[in-house]
């Protein structure tokens, strides 16, 4: 299983609709500071189904919508798909090309797609959390939080354990 | 339970201690329960012994050093568990010059079984990229994504 | 005592709000007191906006965006508040090429009245240094001191 | 007021002396990873007063002690002395030249000399918190404590502004 496509819109700092292509291998994201690097880790995570805003840096559910800038109004919508190769069936579906749609709109709703099927935050958590991309997984490592592996707690690193048991 | 959590502790200290080795060219490094009485319970303690120096309190190692050593452990636990990919924002930052060779060295060769997505300021990780994209902002607050060119030599 | 604590979080406010401008080369910040009307007892709030942007919650900003922000704070205290000396371990590590000559025409400026001692992996910062120490570890574990001619050209 | 020289002897990582020239302006120091740099600041800090071992990474009094290599036994004894330029009497004293000395021993007893004097380790504490130096003070910022400024919550802030005012 590997990611293909990463398409966003109106998260964050991508006002204008961005695409990203991933190949298997290394795919290296390279600009300035506050340029949106570590934004497109926080779409990927936050498709995935993250529910903890501090995870993402945010602090409000709107935090994530595209504020405006100098030049542009606040746009009303979030949208994030994340569209995955599962010909090895890792993902338990009957598809060989799973996409993932995560959106939250300035009112606080939210919708929630499995190949363009509504579902619920719950579902797309699930699915990801039974291929080792649970909570604690190793899957997203943030910005300055290499350390943390280590400062973590000797009990609290156990968890991490378990949870890879 | 208590039997796979054993079993997945010491698949993973084993493969840490490798992969420190492999990191530090050299050194020594381990995983212990902080209780080995109390296997569901105890911590986990991580020892980390860089080349040629003693055995001390993680807290006295460097900035690297203590970069290189979370490095080690977050392989390890994808080598045991794999993940079908991994993103990784900036985590070779603190890293010298040689550090950076050790650990492109070493994602290279976990890339043929897992995804990565590196986000990087190091010309020696980029240039181990397979794909390179480059992200502006020409328009202020406005993230632009460009497509690199990789001038990848024969290797 | 109330006097005293306004006039100096005034003196810091207004040269935080110069320093950060000078480090973005725009944008605008501010320092303010949580609770006004209890300046003895209110928290400080520190709000940031680099050019461009919509002002937003500090935890928004990126990690260099957030560098150049604290930066900006500690030279604003700094020069309200003058130590004599001020060293600074790698502060420039999260920068990017064009952050680290911004604050290095900052430090140049500071270097005038205080004293720095920066360690650093950039080059832009070695690049403004009077004197450059180099340390190594030929014999594992113990270190040496190397001083290092710097190729200064005519500035 | 400053630096002139830092001599350090089996403090950490120099089982060797060193000794480093400072003159006004920019000192940068550099090199590979782990070969000694934040040990110089640590030392810095110590010479100083610092009581809080954590600010210098430590966990027992003894870890400023070099501790051995494969190639060297551990050392009896950790020795720094920093020598200030004092000519505009910035240090309540009356020395044009003033040299800090601060040792501790394996045994746990320690010395601390101000110009050669017996002093305790609150004398020097306090020679420089009267500078502006003291325990809030900016004059120190440890490897990867820059963003730490900023995350500081509200109230303890104040305190650190409560200092400089
Ligand atoms: N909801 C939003 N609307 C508009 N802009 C936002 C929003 N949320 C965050 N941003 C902006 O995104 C920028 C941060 O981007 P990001 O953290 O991705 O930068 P980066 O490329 O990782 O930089 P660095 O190299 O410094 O880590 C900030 O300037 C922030 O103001
Ligand atoms: N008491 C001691 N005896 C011997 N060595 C010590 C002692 N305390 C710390 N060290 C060693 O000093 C080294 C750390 O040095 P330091 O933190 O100064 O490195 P650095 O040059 O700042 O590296 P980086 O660039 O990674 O931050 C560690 O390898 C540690 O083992
Ligand atoms: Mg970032
Ligand atoms: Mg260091």
């Amino acid at each position: 299983m590997h990611l293909k496509r990463l398409e966003i819109h109106g998260f964050k700092s991508f006002a204008d609709r961005i695409d990203l292509i991933f190949k298997p291998g290394i795919t290296a994201i390279v600009g300035p500071n506050g340029s949106g690097k570590s934004n497109i880790a926080d779409s990927l995570r936050w498709v995935m189904g993250e529910s903890n805003l501090r995870n993402i840096r945010g602090t409000k559910y709107d935090d994530v919508i595209f504020s405006g800038s100098d030049d542009r109004k606040p746009l009303g919508m979030a949208d994030v798909t994340l569209v995955l190769d599962n010909t090895d069936q890792t993902l338990p579906l009957d598809y060989a090309e799973v996409a993932v749609t995560r959106r939250v709109y300035r009112s606080g709703e939210s919708e929630f797609l499995i190949n363009r099927a509504p579902v619920r935050l719950k579902d797309i958590q699930e699915l990801f959390f039974d291929t080792g991309l649970g909570k604690e997984a190793y899957s997203v490592i943030s910005q300055g939080k290499i350390d943390a592996i280590l400062s973590v707690r000797p009990e609290d690193r156990r968890s991490i354990f378990e949870e890879a048991a | 339970i208590k039997k796979r959590f054993i079993v997945t502790f010491e698949q993973i200290r084993k493969e840490f201690i490798d992969l420190f080795e492999q990191l530090f060219s050299g050194g020594k490094a381990d995983l212990q329960l902080a209780d080995p009485d109390l296997p569901l319970e105890s911590g986990i303690e991580i020892l980390a012994q860089p080349p040629g120096k003693r055995l001390q309190n993680l807290s006295l190692l460097s900035g690297g050093e203590r970069a290189m050593t979370a490095i080690a452990l977050l392989f390890a636990i994808l080598r045991v568990k794999p993940s079908p990919f991994c993103i990784l924002d900036e985590i070779d930052a603190t890293l010298d010059e040689t550090n950076v060779q050790r650990f492109t060295e070493l994602l290279k060769i976990f890339s043929k079984e897992l995804q990565f997505i590196v986000i990087t300021h190091r010309r020696g990780t980029m240039e181990v990229a397979d794909v390179l994209y480059g992200v502006t902002m020409e328009e202020k607050g406005i993230t632009k994504l460009i497509s690199l060119e990789l001038k990848k030599q024969a290797s």
